[in-house]
C-alpha cells in the first residue's frame, strides 16, 4: 500500500 | 459584496474545503473569488473558483484578500436555510466578514478575519496520460466500498477501463468502469496509468458531490491525482498527492 509522498517535489519541476 | 442564489449550495463548498483545510485566504477582485491552499502536511491542495458570473449580485473595488478560520465559517454556513440567499460583505473598518442570510428575513454573522495572506502556489503543470470524466456520484460510493476494505484505493486506467480497487488482508474490493457502464462519460488514455491514494484525503475531497455532478480525474502513473468538480457555481480543483511502493 507504500508510502505517502507529498506534493512539494512536484512543484520544483 | 457578493450575493449566492443559494447559501445551501455554498454551504457544500465550504464543507468539503473545511475537511482539507483549516484557514484560507479568499482573492476577491472583478473576476470574482479565488482561493488556492495544501494541508499542513502538503499531501493535498485545494483551489477554489467562484467566476463572477456564479454571483447573483457583486461588487467591489479593486482586489481585497479576505483570510478566513473555516471551522468558524463551516458553523456559520450549516445554518443556511434551504431559500436563503447568501451574502458575503467584507467589512474592512471592522475587519470582519458579514455572512448574511436573507429570506423572509435577514440574518447577519460578523465574521473575524484572520491575519493571513493568499499563497502564491500555482498548480503545478503536470502532463497526465489518462483523463477520466464520470459520474461524481458513482465514484464516490466506489470509494466508500473500498473504505470498508483497506486505508489506500488504486485508481487505474488500462484498456480503456477506469479502475477503483483495493486489498485489505483479508478482503478486496474492485469497481470497474468501461465503456459499457452508464457512469463513464469519457475516458482518454496515452498507455496505462496507475497510482495509489490514501482514502481518507479522497473521500474528504468528494464530500461535495451529489447525484448529477460530474468529475474529472486526471491519472497517471506514481503521480498525483487531479480531481475537477463544479459545486454551487464554485469550481473545485483538489491535487493528492500518490502512495508510492
Amino acid at each position: 500500500d507504500g508510502k505517502q509522498i507529498t506534493l512539494d517535489s512536484f512543484f520544483k519541476t | 459584496r457578493a450575493t449566492l442564489e443559494s447559501a445551501k449550495e455554498f454551504k457544500k463548498v465550504v464543507d468539503t474545503v473545511a475537511q482539507i483545510l483549516d484557514e484560507i485566504c479568499l482573492i476577491a477582485n472583478e473576476d470574482g473569488i479565488t482561493a488556492r491552499a495544501m494541508d499542513p502536511s502538503h499531501v493535498a491542495l485545494v483551489s477554489l473558483e467562484i467566476p463572477r458570473l456564479s454571483f447573483e449580485d457583486y461588487e467591489i473595488e479593486g482586489e481585497k484578500e479576505i483570510g478566513i478560520d473555516l471551522e468558524a465559517f463551516k458553523k456559520i454556513m450549516n445554518r443556511a436555510k434551504s431559500k436563503d440567499k447568501l451574502i458575503l460583505e467584507l467589512d474592512e473598518e471592522k475587519n470582519k466578514l458579514n455572512v448574511i442570510f436573507e429570506n423572509s428575513g435577514r440574518r447577519k454573522f460578523s465574521l473575524a478575519l484572520l491575519d493571513i495572506s493568499a499563497s502564491e502556489i500555482k498548480m503545478p503543470e503536470i502532463e497526465y496520460p489518462a483523463v477520466v470524466m464520470l459520474k461524481g456520484d458513482a465514484f464516490k460510493e466506489a470509494l466508500k466500498d473500498a473504505d470498508l476494505i483497506s486505508d489506500y484505493v488504486i485508481l487505474k486506467v488500462e484498456d480503456n477501463k477506469f479502475i477503483v480497487e483495493t486489498k485489505g488482508e483479508l478482503n478486496d474490493f474492485s469497481a470497474e468502469f468501461d465503456e459499457d457502464s452508464s457512469a463513464l462519460i469519457s475516458i482518454e488514455s496515452q498507455g496505462h496509468a496507475k497510482s495509489a491514494f490514501n482514502l481518507e484525503y479522497l473521500l474528504d475531497m468528494v464530500k461535495g458531490i451529489k447525484a448529477g455532478d460530474i468529475v474529472k480525474l486526471y491519472l497517471g502513473t506514481d503521480m498525483p491525482l487531479k480531481l475537477e468538480y463544479s459545486l454551487g457555481g464554485a469550481n473545485l480543483t483538489f491535487l493528492l498527492a500518490p502512495r508510492i511502493e
